[in-house]
């Protein structure tokens, strides 16, 4: 029988807040 | 050379490989710097095909920190874009497009088998192998809603201003202008300096612009429906607002004008193929307004006639109509008050919530049904145009 495929693996998304919180500390490390 | 070249096209698989550092490049050049008109001539969403092409790569070599970091970078991106040009309309339609489209790519190349049903075996293929983006998904959906509100917030700031003077003061129907309610014989008082008025061809073709950038750009038809839904509510409620507090529009002559104004967006609507979208039955309040302006106002029957007809107006608007409506010359009988009373005693069972003004800021929610495309990754081409020679075909 055909090997079943791996399950995938969830990736853990940040919320959109967050992801701006991400942003905006990238912006401030960059020069 | 030419052998591996063809080669290379042959077995390209629909992915599109990157180096990490190139990453920040990736997201300047195809979505903080890139202009709609780059890709007008391509096909609809090609941003969103091929970042989902690039993502799809990262899954294949399984590194979830790259397809962490590109989808992280290419919200962030957007938000950006976005937030810088917040007024943009062309701008603001095109990127709830590519995302709604990014969001459509991750749901149909999951390979959940409820999003496969509609694909093709070839695009089976090009499912993602390793990683479940579900929640990516949830983030996309949630910036989708977002870039929708700013789009209404855009469309309506151009179109509010139109409103009365192009759906209820336009006199589109010639000769009817002399027909004015006594004592109102020049144009009413929001028209002091002309250049603030517009006619009702300026307003439809406001509308179609609106429509043909939507349409070009690939925007889903479901949500260019919702759209409209969205401004016809808008429309009527400034309107019929309008119209509650102005004795001077309250007369036999602008109900018929009103009507035939009205009738011209329903054509409009017609013509653009949206009379599932809802937005015709958003006007019904402002269509019984006008017909209320034009029916008899005397007996016990007429009476009757106006409260099986006004459904969608409240007793309260309906009694504020009676009480402003103005003859329109010295042979046309005012509205009585015991024809008033009438009225009120024919709808004291309807027991309405007391509302006059109506909420023209609601906004309904918005949905994105699943959309799946037909394109196949491997046809999708890259113009030079955009500056992407870093990405290389896999």
């Amino acid at each position: 029988a055909p090997a079943r495929p791996r399950p995938r693996v969830l990736l853990k998304a940040p919320t959109l807040a967050e992801m701006e919180e991400m942003n905006i500390s990238e912006e401030e490390d960059s020069p | 050379m030419q052998v591996s070249v063809q080669r290379k096209e042959k077995d390209f698989q629909g992915m599109l490989e990157y180096y990490k550092e190139d990453e920040p490049l990736l997201i300047r050049n195809l979505i903080t710097d890139l202009k709609p008109q780059t890709v007008s001539a391509t096909v609809p969403c090609l941003p969103a095909y091929i970042l989902y092409m690039c993502i799809r790569h990262a899954d294949y070599i399984n590194d979830d920190q790259k397809v962490h970091s590109l989808l992280t970078s290419t919200i962030n991106g957007i938000k950006k874009v976005l937030k810088k040009h917040n007024d943009d309309f062309q701008l603001t339609s095109f990127w709830l497009a590519n995302t709604c489209r990014l969001l459509h790519c991750l749901k149909q190349y999951s390979g959940d088998a409820d999003f496969m049903t509609q694909n093709t075996p070839k695009q089976n293929e090009h499912c993602l192998k390793n990683f479940d983006l579900t929640e990516y998904r949830q983030v996309l959906s949630h910036l989708s809603i977002q870039i929708y509100q700013q789009l209404i917030k855009i469309t309506e700031a151009i179109l509010q201003p139109m409103v009365v003077s192009a759906v209820l003061e336009n006199e589109s129907i010639q000769g009817l202008s002399g027909v004015k309610p006594m004592g109102y014989r020049n144009r009413s008082s929001s028209m002091e300096d002309g250049d603030n008025s517009y006619s009702l061809h300026a307003i439809i073709h406001q509308l179609n612009t609106f429509h043909s950038i939507m349409s070009d750009q690939g925007l889903d038809p479901e949500i260019v429906q919702q759209v409209f839904k969205q401004l016809f509510y808008m429309i009527n409620a400034v309107a019929l607002n309008n119209l509650l507090l102005r004795k001077d529009v309250c007369s036999w002559s602008t109900g018929m004008q009103l009507r035939f104004n009205i009738s011209q967006l329903e054509d409009w609507l017609r013509g653009k193929n949206l009379q599932q979208s809802g937005a015709a039955q958003m006007l019904e309040p402002l269509i019984q307004a006008a017909q209320l302006l034009q029916l008899k106002k005397k007996t016990s029957e007429d009476a009757e006639a106006i409260c099986s007809l006004c459904t969608s107006l409240s007793t309260q608007q309906i009694v504020k109509i009676l009480n402003l409506y103005t003859p329109v010359n010295e042979f046309e009988e005012r509205v009585t008050v015991t024809f008033i009373r009438d009225i009120q005693m024919h709808l004291q069972e309807r027991n309405d919530p007391p509302q006059l003004f109506l909420d023209f800021k609601h906004m309904f929610p918005v949905m994105f049904p699943f959309n799946p495309s037909s394109i196949t990754m491997d046809s999708i081409h890259l113009p030079a145009s955009l500056n992407l020679e870093f990405l290389s075909k896999v």
